[in-house]
């Protein structure tokens, strides 16, 4: 079933790779379809395990986990040409990314409903899991791990509980998750302890946090019922998201210069859900100063 | 659809050229790709506001686990996940100590059974991106499940 789905030749590839790869679609339900990147291992693709990867947002797609991070080749900045990654993760596991929910990348669903949720993507997910292993029965075998990034922290290990305890043959033996968001609380929480403590709220801000979200020497930044709390707590991820930070990286540049997507917009408001009232108003959110103004 | 300062415009361009849909299959009725989806960002709801009950619940099966962060990201801070990885309540059963890739401290971790929190030194969000080296022995190290 494999066959029709592999990839010869690619445009922009002027090397020859030392793995085989295919790209297709895996069934997730009826009329919906994923589309799938599998390539080999570079080393022993029989013995070598299996490596689900998934990217996050929710709803953003895994080929940039391929093309930009951990994939066997990148894309240059022609837009045209490839080139390949040294550290490429099929150097010991055959990789398999998938574009998933339907309605993410070229994933699709026939009816284009594309309303969702986490329960429904671990379910899709699955059922894309054992498309693949009926496609590709030679890999049932293999040790098979699940990894993911950033919303990948609630795709991951809700579909590594369906693959565990489902009734698909896979030889399951863990996962993996990067940068993810495993509490919405702890996330919310921690970031201020962060933000202080690389420098970037000064001693009135971290007073007043203090002040205004600390009790009996506990402190609440998360879902403080204290009006006043919000709104230092507001102050301070306006400076951690708004004010011209790469939040990806604190140390490097903001690339890209592109306007905020409307996903951006609904990731931030449902990261900090408690917040969302103020975000927008607060002293920061007015235009980005010019490289040059900049404090 | 572009999480901000991210440059995908390469691999955007790249994906969208019809020669490139043709070799990877895609159907030619299919709108053009984007990195994040619009469609599925506005309508998603999230019923998981933490995943602790689901790790204790994989973590006792025997499945291996590993958390990791590049500890200059602030979308997903390491503190927060170093901090659900310890509230998990599993007994610590190595010290908070160094990895080392090319002769250099790569990060700090900490095993708690099956499951290690490890920080990768200097990377973001996309750790195999900014880190690709240390990413790929980590991500060796827990396939083998050896030492890092």
């Amino acid at each position: 079933q494999y066959a029709p789905d592999e990839v010869t030749d690619l445009p922009g590839m002027t090397f020859k790779p030392s793995y085989r790869q295919w790209s297709g679609y895996l069934q997730a339900g009826p009329g919906k379809f994923l589309h799938y990147w599998f390539v080999t291992s570079q080393r022993d693709p029989t013995k070598d395990p299996v490596v689900l990867w998934l990217n996050g947002g929710p709803g953003c797609s895994s080929l940039d986990g391929f093309l930009s991070e951990n994939g066997p080749f990148h894309v240059n900045n022609d837009g045209a040409t490839l080139y390949e990654n040294e550290f490429s993760w099929n150097k010991y596991a055959n990789m398999l990314y998938l574009e998933s929910p339907a309605g993410v990348g070229y994933s699709y669903s026939d009816d284009q409903n594309y309303e969702t949720d986490d329960d429904k993507v671990a379910a899709d997910n699955y059922q894309a899991l054992q498309s693949f292993f009926v496609k590709f029965p030679n890999f049932t075998l293999n040790e098979f791990f699940i990894f993911g990034e950033s919303y990948g922290g609630i795709y991951v290990p809700t579909l590594s509980l369906r693959v565990a305890t489902g009734q698909a043959k896979i030889n399951f033996q863990g996962f993996s998750v990067g940068n993810g968001l495993s509490s919405f609380a702890l996330n919310d929480e921690s970031l201020i302890y962060f933000g202080y403590y690389h420098g970037l709220f000064g001693e009135d801000l971290w007073r007043d946090l203090n002040d205004n979200c600390c009790n009996k020497g506990g402190c609440n930044f998360y879902n403080s019922s204290s009006d006043s709390c919000k709104i230092q707590v507001n102050i301070a991820f306006s400076i951690v998201y708004q004010s011209g930070l790469n939040e990806y990286s604190l140390y490097l540049d903001c690339e890209g210069r592109r306007g905020l997507s409307k996903t951006y917009e609904k990731a931030m408001t449902l990261l900090f859900r408690n917040y969302r009232k103020t975000l927008h108003t607060s002293k920061y959110s007015g235009p980005r100063l010019s490289s040059v103004s900049l404090n | 659809a572009v999480p901000p300062c991210i440059n995908s415009t390469a691999q955007t361009n790249w994906l969208n050229r019809g020669d490139v849909r043709k070799a990877l299959h895609i159907p030619a009725t299919l709108p053009a790709w984007d990195i994040c989806s619009d469609a599925v960002g506005e309508k998603y709801n999230i019923l998981y506001w933490t995943v602790k009950d689901v790790y204790l619940k994989l973590l006792s099966m025997g499945l291996r686990a590993l958390v990791y962060n590049g500890d200059t990201d602030m979308a997903c801070n390491f503190l927060g996940d170093q901090w659900f990885v310890e509230d998990l309540g599993i007994k610590v059963t190595s010290k908070y100590k160094t990895w080392i890739y090319d002769d250099q401290v790569a990060g700090f971790y900490q095993r708690f059974g099956n499951i290690t929190f490890l920080t990768v030194k200097g990377a973001g969000h996309m750790v195999p991106q900014w880190a690709p080296g240390p990413a790929l022995h980590m991500f060796q190290t827990f396939l083998i499940n050896g030492s890092y």
